[in-house]
């Protein structure tokens, strides 16, 4: 679902937050 | 084997993508979506958390959202 889509790029975005 | 996932989430694949044309985070999701990889929500974060971070992509913004992208 998009939800879930939604939820794995704010996961991803947030393991990644250091280096972006 | 017939069990086989059809897409494979590797460091080569994200590359190709990114060479291809910017993408932002949930575009790369989409690319691997876990019913193609037949790996777990969380195993799909982690390990393409490890990719970028190794891939080290240039960023842009895009219409106010971050793309990543790379050159050959």
């Amino acid at each position: 679902s998009s939800s879930e889509a939604d939820e794995m790029a704010a996961a991803l975005e947030a393991e990644l937050n250091d280096f972006m | 084997t017939p069990s086989s996932s059809d897409v494979q989430l590797t460091e080569e694949a994200v590359r190709r993508y990114l060479i291809r044309k910017p993408m932002t985070t949930k575009d790369l999701l989409k690319k691997f979506q876990t019913k193609r990889t037949g790996l777990s929500s969380e195993q799909t974060v982690n390990v393409l958390a490890q990719i970028l971070k190794r891939l080290n992509p240039e960023r842009k913004n895009v219409n106010d959202k971050m793309h990543f992208y790379l050159t050959e």
